[in-house]
């Protein structure tokens, strides 16, 4: 039933503010998502025209992550169609 | 595509792009669902060495691998990681987990931005010719990010991300979500960063038209762009037996109907459905449309569907009428029975003849392609219109360009029609949509990034912005299908592309990343949405003042109140010369005498390459229209060579 109430989002960081304790930012994200979610695993990492990953959550683990350091924004995923 | 070169003026690309061999560094990634690579349209016949500057790469996956890939198709990944997550493991019985596009809307829009030359291509003899993309020279990188169950946002993200790294110069999107604000949107926020890192984002502008405010892909650094008509047609007439001919199109190719005048029938009078006149699946009853000619209305279920539910019912043939909703605007369909589409005004003519005869008769006569249509472009029904939703102040969609039964590369998994009972297979099938116009401006991008390759994506998009034509060679403007009037930019952006002129603009609107964060300041975007378009500390100097209108637009939209408000708007911009030495002159149009409109200063002199000079627009309403009101106007620079027009859209609310 809690993966059912899982949905993708997209968090957004702000890369710049990663604490000196890590030394990639792929493990500050992790850390990150690991402090609101055991289970979580990471979809995608974004590198260049963002900075931040995605991943399933549910709503109260996205709203926990919201006030993480270094969060931006925890966006739900949307779907798109061609034209 | 055929046709659309020489409508365009690309009859011969090397004599108006000299450089093309240059624009075999351009390199265009498609995100869309995928590639077949065995079309002719990537074959790397006569191209060099894949540019060094090419990071990509040829993932393998269900019947793809890295063979696939060749020096025109020199890139090919999926993302399905979004889609798995929200609807399960992909069946890779029913889809390919590999770039293979199993849908055909991938191929065809990148064979349309960048194919190869085809010789004898057509779709059954429809639209014959030589078929080749806008940059013919340019590589292919395809991104696939579609899906049997739709676009994912985090998929889109990645590609845009991935895309971005392997060094993609211009990056096509012929699909939109909704109108969530620029920071929300996975396409919005992916195409700032890759402006940022100079490549040119086009995407399609949607097909929710003839409604007002219903475009998408509205950031200010995409260039959005919407559809209009080529001068190709492909007429199928409906003969009735009261000797009544009307005009229609279609696609069809197999069984004639019978010499003879076939019954025609209405499918609302042979369904039990309250909706029988669609012809929907399972809604019309055979012993009512054996061997008749079956009238159905458009609407819900697919065109291509209809026929194949009257065909099951055992119709001879179809006739298929549109509603309000799209006019007379006619889109051709490669049916899978004898069947045409009419417009709605002579759908109502056949309804009326249906219900005073008793034994009311039709033949379809089937005429094949024509070219020299006119008039042509005029802007499709279904392409989307402005005003902005998120941003009244900057002018939607950009431009408009051919997208209506645009023929193309297509899959080898699927029929024409996309209809699971159409065993037929294609090399080339022809659709319409923005999806189409996208793909040609992308292809005419990197012809310009080939020719002007030290060019910003702000100053491709500008060049193909105020080079477009908003009349025809007779002087009158564009017409807009939907009404049978002349379009406005709300309609059409700066007019339908011009990619002969676009090669030498004369002065550009130039635009660099922190016009874009001034923009977003103006914005009031918080720092955090400002970080996360920009991934830095990027912050609004809260000294400054920020004004929307001062985004350096190659267009203006100019917003009033109805009651009172302010009554004075002013317009800053900056031009910059890309051509000879020149000095340039204004001059002003306007549709209405509310506005005044004054320049200053009236004339620019540019003494070298790259020099600029800036002028102010002041809009001064003197009187006031009922709310939900516009007109429309236009600003030009002209050294008497190069003309730099920009569209005016006013609008009270």
């Amino acid at each position: 039933v809690e993966e059912n109430q899982k949905t993708t989002y997209i968090i957004r960081m702000a890369k710049y503010q990663m604490p000196a304790a890590f030394e990639h930012h792929s493990h500050w994200y992790d850390s990150s998502l690991k402090s609101v979610s055991d289970s979580a695993e990471m979809l995608y990492t974004y590198n260049n025209v963002v900075h931040g990953f995605s991943t399933k959550l549910t709503p109260q683990e996205a709203d926990s992550l919201k006030t993480r350091p270094g969060v931006l924004s925890v966006w739900p995923e949307l779907r798109y169609e061609l034209h | 595509t055929t046709r659309t070169p020489e409508f365009l003026g690309l009859g011969k690309t090397e004599s108006v792009y000299p450089e093309s061999d240059s624009v075999s560094d351009v390199v265009i990634g498609v995100l869309d669902t995928g590639v077949w690579p065995e079309s002719k349209s990537f074959d790397d016949t006569g191209l060099g060495p894949v540019p060094g500057s090419w990071k990509g790469s040829c993932e393998a996956g269900t019947n793809f691998t890295a063979s696939n890939c060749n020096r025109k198709l020199i890139g090919a990944r999926f993302f399905s990681k979004g889609y798995e997550a929200t609807l399960g493991p992909i069946d890779t019985s029913r889809e390919s987990k590999s770039p293979r596009d199993d849908d055909g809307h991938g191929t065809h829009t990148a064979s349309t931005a960048a194919g190869s030359e085809v010789e004898g291509a057509s779709l059954f003899g429809y639209a014959p010719g030589t078929a080749r993309g806008m940059a013919t020279r340019a590589r292919v990188a395809v991104y696939k990010v579609c899906w049997v169950g739709g676009c994912f946002s985090s998929d889109i993200l990645k590609a845009i991300d991935q895309a971005v790294e392997d060094n993609v110069n211009v990056l096509s999107m012929s699909l939109g979500g909704g109108m969530s604000d620029y920071y929300r949107d996975s396409v919005a926020v992916g195409a700032f960063g890759a402006m940022e890192k100079g490549v040119f984002v086009s995407c399609s502008a949607g097909n929710a038209g003839p409604s007002s405010f219903s475009l998408s892909n509205l950031a200010p650094w995409i260039t959005t762009v919407g559809a209009g008509t080529l001068d190709r047609d492909f007429p199928a007439y409906v003969s009735l037996g009261n000797g009544m001919n009307y005009s229609g199109v279609s696609l069809y190719r197999g069984n004639s109907l019978p010499g003879t005048l076939s019954p025609l029938v209405y499918a609302a009078n042979a369904s039990n459905a309250t909706n029988g006149n669609l012809c929907m699946m399972g809604t019309l009853i055979p012993e009512k449309v054996a061997g008749k000619i079956v009238l159905c209305d458009r609407g819900v279920n697919a065109r291509v569907q209809k026929g194949a539910v009257v065909k099951a019912a055992g119709g001879l043939g179809m006739i298929l009428a549109n509603t309000a909703a799209n006019g007379e605007e006619l889109v051709a369909d490669a049916h899978l029975l004898p069947g045409t589409s009419v417009g709605q005004k002579s759908g109502d003519e056949i309804k009326k003849y249906l219900a005073s005869d008793p034994k009311p008769t039709v033949t379809i006569l089937f005429e094949g392609t024509k070219v020299g249509i006119q008039p042509s472009p005029v802007v499709a029904a279904f392409s989307s219109r402005g005003p902005n939703t998120i941003t009244p102040e900057i002018l939607k969609p950009d431009i408009i360009a051919p997208g209506v039964n645009i023929i193309a590369g297509w899959s080898g998994a699927l029929g024409p029609t996309g209809l699971p009972i159409d065993s037929r297979r294609v090399a080339f099938n022809i659709i319409s949509g923005t999806s189409m116009s996208c793909p040609h401006v992308s292809g005419l991008a990197a012809l310009l990034k080939g020719a002007h390759p030290e060019w910003s994506p702000a100053a491709i998009r500008s060049a193909l912005m105020t080079t477009a034509y908003t009349v025809y060679k007779n002087g009158q403007r564009i017409l807009d299908i939907a009404t049978g009037k002349p379009s406005t930019p709300f309609d059409h952006g700066a007019g339908h592309v011009d990619p002969v002129v676009a090669l030498d603009p004369g002065l550009v609107y130039d635009l660099t990343v922190d016009d874009y964060v001034g923009f977003l300041c103006a914005l009031h975007y918080t720092d955090e949405q400002i970080s996360g378009l920009t991934r830095n500390k990027s912050r609004c100097d809260t000294k400054q003042k920020y004004s929307v209108t001062d985004l350096n637009y190659p267009s203006f939209a100019v917003n009033f109140l109805s009651t009172g408000g302010s009554t004075v708007a002013k317009y800053s911009r900056t031009l910059t010369n890309v051509g000879p030495p020149g000095t340039y002159k204004v001059s002003l149009k306007s549709e209405t005498q509310l506005v005044k409109i004054s320049v200053a200063p009236e004339t620019l002199t540019f003494g070298q390459l790259s020099e600029k000079k800036s002028y102010t627009v002041t809009f001064n309403a003197v009187g006031s229209m009922p709310p939900n009101s516009n007109s429309f106007g236009r600003i030009e620079w002209s050294d008497g060579k190069h003309v730099v027009g920009s569209p005016i859209a006013f609008s009270w609310s």
